[in-house]
């Protein structure tokens, strides 16, 4: 099954944050031992587990230059079997100082190769652009997932995402595949939304996922208390939607 | 008054492209001349005028490697008044190629000069991060605004955003200023987006635009169209929190 899973989209606010810490959170509450590293300066992935910067002194930014191996960084969270690499605030420079390093695409997929098989799923928060970040989550991972709000600017700019997967897998990682779009966010009173529903499942099929994430204010309020929705509000509509997504991933990844 | 404002946040999907879109329409309403430049590589400040990228040659990325004159690129747009110099998408390499260039930080601001003067504002729509494209606009500006989500994640990031601003004062820009700061997306049911407002009204005081955008369908239907929402539905509580901002800034603006 794809265990190392890039979560990328370029465009900003659709939920690549929500859906690492929440889809993770759901995963690990099923069993399974689940790595979420956290690739975004912003640090919100770390912030969602209550894991704030200023309190830590090495992340993964120290891990991709090559000063300390991943092991020594990943933590544990709140949630059992639920494991974190967190960012720092060094990695806003991390792009900048990369582009004329040696082997800069690869530096993360050497770095997390020691731990990979450790986890049942590694989940990557990437940064809302096509830098050298994103570019090293997809040469480390063996899919990617999209997530996607129903609006027309997210809809707009899968076409410059998917381009950019394929560039990385035709010159950097052969392997790499779409494991699938998830609709997040979704308000069904919008007549939007079910536009841009109806265009993506008809132009990516059984590439999108059945489980559509709801637009629920309880997934934007447990990270202001360093919390995923699981501990937050279990019986929330937006958890619900996550520990589903999280059932369809296993049942679909165990398909034949 | 300040004639170049920035419209930076690194934190995505917070309101950016839509206000640069119809703060610009609503000044150009009320007489205005105005230029809107789509800074970020998924051009969505461009496809909200109904000018698409496959259909553009020279955009700002020839621009800002000094390949044209801006004069060159300006285009008008379907409100009269209002011009835009679009995104293309080679915009996508340019972080990386800025890099290793001389005056790298200074290519837009002096790309601007020779239009600044034809212009009542120039607008420039920055993509959702604090690399060499936000750090140009910083630079090129005589002022940012700030559109804030009223969310945990978008609130967090603030620190971070002004203290790059704070830098970029520091060394490249001394005139630079924080023009302020304004509320997008309000959903006044929301308990959460009521706290982050009296937290940010506290903290930032005067800097803080009176006006708060409300959450509103009409403004994300409307870039579908290719539209501002004041040629898409001008009577729209969207459209009218931007007309109310226009009006706010002109009047704060003249002000001693
Ligand atoms: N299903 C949902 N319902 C309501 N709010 C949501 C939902 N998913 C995410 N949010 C909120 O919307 C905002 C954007 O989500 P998030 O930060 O996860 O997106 P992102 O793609 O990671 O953003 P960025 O591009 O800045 O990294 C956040 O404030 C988050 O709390
Ligand atoms: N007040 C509003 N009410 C409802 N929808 C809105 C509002 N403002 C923006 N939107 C929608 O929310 C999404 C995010 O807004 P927008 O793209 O303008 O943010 P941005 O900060 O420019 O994003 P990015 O970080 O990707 O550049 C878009 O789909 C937009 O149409
Ligand atoms: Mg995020
Ligand atoms: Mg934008």
């Amino acid at each position: 099954i794809k265990r190392v899973i890039s979560i990328s989209n370029q465009k900003g606010g659709v939920g690549k944050t929500t859906t690492a810490v929440n889809l993770g959170a759901s995963l690990a509450s099923k069993g399974k031992r689940v790595l979420v590293i956290d690739l975004d300066p912003q640090a919100n992935a770390s912030s969602g587990f209550g894991v704030y910067r200023e309190n830590i002194s090495e992340g993964i930014y120290q891990v991709i230059i090559g000063q300390t191996p991943i092991q020594q960084v990943i933590q544990q969270t709140g949630v059992p079997g639920l494991f974190l690499a967190p960012a720092t605030s060094d990695l806003t420079g991390a792009e900048i100082e990369l582009v004329n390093t040696m082997a800069r695409e690869l530096r993360l997929r050497s770095a997390i190769e020691p731990v990979r098989d450790q986890f049942d799923f590694v989940f990557i928060d990437c940064p809302p652009s096509l830098g050298l970040l994103t570019v090293n989550s997809l040469t480390a991972a063996d899919a990617v997932l999209i997530p996607l709000q129903c609006e027309y600017y997210a809809l707009e700019g899968l076409g410059q995402l998917i381009h950019t997967i394929e560039l990385v897998k035709s010159s950097l990682n052969p392997g790499l595949e779409v494991l699938g779009i998830v609709l997040t966010m979704f308000d069904g009173r919008n007549s939007l939304a079910h536009q841009v529903e109806d265009e993506v499942r008809e132009h990516f099929c059984h590439k999108v996922f059945k489980t559509v994430i709801p637009r629920n204010v309880r997934l934007s309020e447990a990270p202001s208390h360093g919390l995923p929705a699981l501990l937050y509000d279990v019986a929330s509509r937006g958890c619900q939607g996550y520990l589903a997504m999280a059932e369809e991933l296993l049942t679909e990844s165990t398909a034949p």
